[in-house]
């Protein structure tokens, strides 16, 4: 079993969006996947078609320790991936689980309980912020995935974000990997290939080789309830979507 | 002296690109501006050519009682507009400040100690999150823009937002008024217009009438460390941002 968390603190760079996609993308592949949705905005749960203000059983429970994760997740739209969802209570425990001993640590265990047969890959979507929730993310998972798009403001914050997370794998998950993602790269516009290639010259070992380029069928198909794959499945962001989840499969960590 | 708050949880909405924007528009109608830099990205401090890990005198000693407003600003390069940086400390106080009793109202207290006379505008550029900094930003502000992109998550949140204001409104400051600001908005994206549509049947009387299209040089300015104004002074997106200051202007509340 692979956790892989998607994280950025800068907002708007396609962390939901990447979770749901790739989901959608490794289940087409045969792999039993488990979405888990720790932003209080709760995009990820709104997408597979739940309501956050009505969800009775959600990661806030389980981080609380009043359920476990197998009887807080439930299926999605999309065969072989289920969702353990986000409620509005969320939002909350960001300030309440704060300063309480071993908060960091709480998706963890509840990880190690759930047990390695279940699922193939847990994918986990974080808030645009590094608050009590991101640092659960973190902490549970084996690798991270940070979306990024090319442009001056979320490069300046990359950089930054890759020192807190160095350390953050040395204090409390020395087995963390991380990998940068590019995201709604857009080939019309000049500043992106100028930033693209800085990364490639900064981040070149832990740049991933797949590029997700703009496609506005990425922007519809949650409207729909959907994932790109089965809304719009030849669109370019399906296919990008498709060689993100092979080339993640072929680096089996 | 107007003190508007630029705010939403949704990330990557442009809220540090109107913030920045607008400021320099206001300045060249004679206002005097000064700008206050409150998400721990430090961003804002960054589109005007300063080092967050370097900063000696930043909001963070505002809001900690340590100094003053007044000492804190500094020139920016744009002809009167002053600057409130951010440091790197920032992130800190977030967690800092939490629990402390009255500690949303720091900036509030800061801003009535620098008095009305020196500044015409005050922006406040927030995180993307509904944390102590936020707080901060709603209580001191008279007016609060919501940036939103006309897309399904950010549509979604921009209800659930509304709502959290209100209830911040009617507990810490009854004086603030809301706008709703579309930006980014692409006339090729078949969702924008119906996602536009839905708000101005949703929200007509919040709505602001400028809205504020896609314009590459507003994604090209901030690497300059100017403010699109100044990078390409007839482009779309200085017209649009110079329409939006003569609506707050027309409106002066
Ligand atoms: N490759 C792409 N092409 C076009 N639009 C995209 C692409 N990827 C994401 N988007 C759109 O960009 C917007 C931001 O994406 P998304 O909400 O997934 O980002 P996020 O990082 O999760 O945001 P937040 O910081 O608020 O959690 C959404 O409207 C999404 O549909
Ligand atoms: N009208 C526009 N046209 C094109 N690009 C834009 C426009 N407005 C903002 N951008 C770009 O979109 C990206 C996101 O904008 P910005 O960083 O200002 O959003 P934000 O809401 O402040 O993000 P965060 O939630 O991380 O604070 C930036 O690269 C910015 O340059
Ligand atoms: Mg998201
Ligand atoms: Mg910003």
């Amino acid at each position: 079993m692979r956790t892989i968390a998607i994280s950025n603190q800068k907002g708007g760079v396609a962390k939901t969006t990447t979770c749901f996609s790739l989901g959608a993308c490794l289940a087409e592949m045969q792999q039993n996947v488990l979405l888990i949705d720790l932003d209080p905005q709760a995009h990820l749960t709104i997408s597979v078609g739940l309501n956050p203000e009505t969800i009775r059983r959600a990661v806030d429970d389980v981080l609380l320790g009043y359920t476990s994760l197998l009887s807080a997740s439930r299926e999605s739209p999309v065969q072989g991936m289920d969702i353990v969802p986000a409620s509005r209570m969320l939002a909350v425990l960001d300030k309440v689980l704060y300063g309480r001993p071993g908060y960091q640590f709480h998706l963890r265990k509840e990880l190690e309980a759930l047990g390695e047969g279940l699922y193939n890959f847990i994918l986990i979507d974080c808030p645009p912020s590094l608050g009590t929730l991101t640092l659960n993310g973190l902490v549970a998972a084996d690798m991270l995935i940070i979306p990024v798009q090319c442009d001056y403001y979320a490069a300046q914050s990359l950089y930054r974000f890759i020192k807190l997370v160095r350390q953050i794998r040395e204090k409390m998950n020395p087995r963390l990997v991380y990998r940068v993602l590019v995201t709604m790269y857009d080939r019309r516009n000049k500043i992106c290939k100028v930033i693209h290639e800085q990364m490639q010259r900064g981040l070149n070992n832990v740049l991933l080789n797949t590029i997700i380029e703009v496609d506005t069928k990425l922007r519809e198909s949650p409207a729909f309830s959907q994932p790109v794959t089965l809304y719009a499945p030849n669109t370019r962001g399906s296919r990008q979507y498709r060689a993100l989840a092979r080339e993640l499969m072929d680096n089996a960590g």
